[in-house]
């Protein structure tokens, strides 16, 4: 068994936009999810639509198993989620 | 390690030998798989040098390798830049011109059973402003003060009988990291490692600067954290996108829901970390002019660039702290402003 020897701090930090911003997605087909990577909570909806129109979080950690991460847990804001990850 | 996912963007940092880069492929298949995104608007790639650049693997044993990897991906869309001194704490940034086609070096599927059926209706669209003003502030802090690496260490009874989001929690309210913005309209996730190290996600109010503006209150966002407290390679990270008023020598900045300043946030953070030495970096979007009610937007993406270049002066830190450099960038887009300090003696 080797050790794992010292710990690298320092992040790689990949910051992917898409749009410029919420309110400027591009068109995309009508098959597609048209919310985005992940669903706008809609006001007037409530709760409604919160999960509905996501990348689901299984989608996303097939791509962590690829960095090499694992989410240890998930936060979810109106606009936003934020998964914290192992490593 | 965090990843944040927002409808328009992805923000994945990883640390220790995470194979980050590898994620792009996914990350765009994903993209157009489950939203039809033919195209990146931007693509940003940075970090700080690293301690141990021998352990890294894939693109990351190299920036040069990471370049190349991009370049690739984005063609004659990225250009990459050292900031700061080479021989010291340097940093280094990739970033692509806006709405870039990307290529993928093989054929682009996802395996069928990641693609789910899309849902059959679509939710009434909120109306938010088109003009905001993106801010990023991200503070890297190396060789702290052995005070502040205690609290990041755990005793094997500690491990064994807390959980690791109890253990985090406990570290966030003994440093005043939950304070850092205010309780009402953050919420905090944090981990402690075992034996060491520790990991926060906030998401303040509803995550994104320019969400909140229909309700007539200032955006949101998040705020990240990652510490690891080993002697000899020390290392905290800080970075924050949540709108915060700026000030400079001439005028006083409008108060914004008890949030600080973005200095006052600046210098709360470096006391609590305690660092020997720190680099900062603000980027700010300079396509939209200001427009909504957070203090930040209110103000010319220009002007806010000019106070960010004022506010990281010499005595940001106050006495204990020496500036060492700061530089300017324009790239096309967004400013960057990036100062190094280094504790006195």
């Amino acid at each position: 068994v080797t050790s794992p020897g010292p710990f690298e701090g320092p992040e790689k930090l990949l910051e992917v936009w898409f749009a410029p911003s919420l309110n400027q997605l591009p068109d995309v087909p009508e098959s597609s999810l048209s919310g985005g990577l992940r669903a706008r909570a809609a006001r007037e909806e409530g709760e409604k639509w919160k999960g509905l129109r996501r990348v689901p979080r299984e989608v996303w950690e097939e791509m962590l198993d690829i960095v090499k991460c694992k989410v240890l847990s998930v936060v979810e804001g109106e606009e936003l989620d934020a998964y914290l990850l192992s490593e | 390690s965090s990843l944040f996912v927002a409808p328009h963007l992805l923000i994945l940092k990883t640390c220790g030998t995470t194979l980050n880069l590898l994620g792009l492929y996914r990350i765009i298949e994903i993209a157009r798989a489950y939203c039809g995104y033919t195209n990146v608007w931007r693509c940003f790639y940075s970090r700080k040098s690293f301690f141990f650049p021998e352990r890294q693997h894939g693109p990351h044993r190299d920036w040069r390798d990471e370049v190349d990897f991009l370049d690739k991906v984005f063609g004659t869309a990225g250009a990459a830049y050292t900031v700061g001194p080479m021989n010291r704490d340097h940093w280094l940034l990739y970033l692509t011109s806006p709405n870039t086609q990307p290529r993928l070096p093989y054929d682009s599927k996802l395996p069928s059973s990641l693609i789910a059926a899309p849902p059959s209706s679509s939710p009434p669209a909120a109306i938010l402003p088109t003009k905001y003003q993106d801010t990023t502030l991200e503070i890297l802090m190396s060789y702290m003060d052995p005070k502040a690496r205690a609290p990041f260490f755990h005793t094997e009874e500690q491990t064994s009988s807390t959980p690791g989001h109890e253990l985090g929690q406990i570290i966030s309210s003994k440093l005043g990291i939950d304070e850092l913005f205010p309780k009402d309209e953050t919420t905090l996730d944090s981990f402690g490692f075992d034996p060491c190290g520790y990991s926060a996600n906030a998401v303040i109010g509803t995550g994104m600067p320019e969400a909140s503006h229909v309700e007539g209150k200032p955006g949101g966002g998040y705020f990240t954290i990652h510490v690891t407290p080993e002697e000899g390679w020390s290392y905290a990270s800080f970075e924050c996108n949540v709108p915060l008023p700026i000030t400079s020598s001439s005028t006083k900045p409008p108060a914004v829901e008890g949030r600080p300043t973005l200095q006052k946030l600046i210098r709360n953070v470096v006391g609590i970390f305690q660092p020997c030495r720190l680099s900062i970096t603000l980027f700010v979007s300079t396509t939209a002019s200001g427009s909504g009610d957070s203090a930040s937007s209110v103000l010319g993406a220009s002007e806010t660039e000019a106070r960010a270049w004022q506010s990281f002066g010499t005595d940001l830190l106050g006495g204990d702290f020496v500036r060492k450099d700061r530089i300017g960038y324009e790239f096309d887009g967004y400013d960057l402003v990036f100062a190094c300090f280094e504790k006195k003696g």
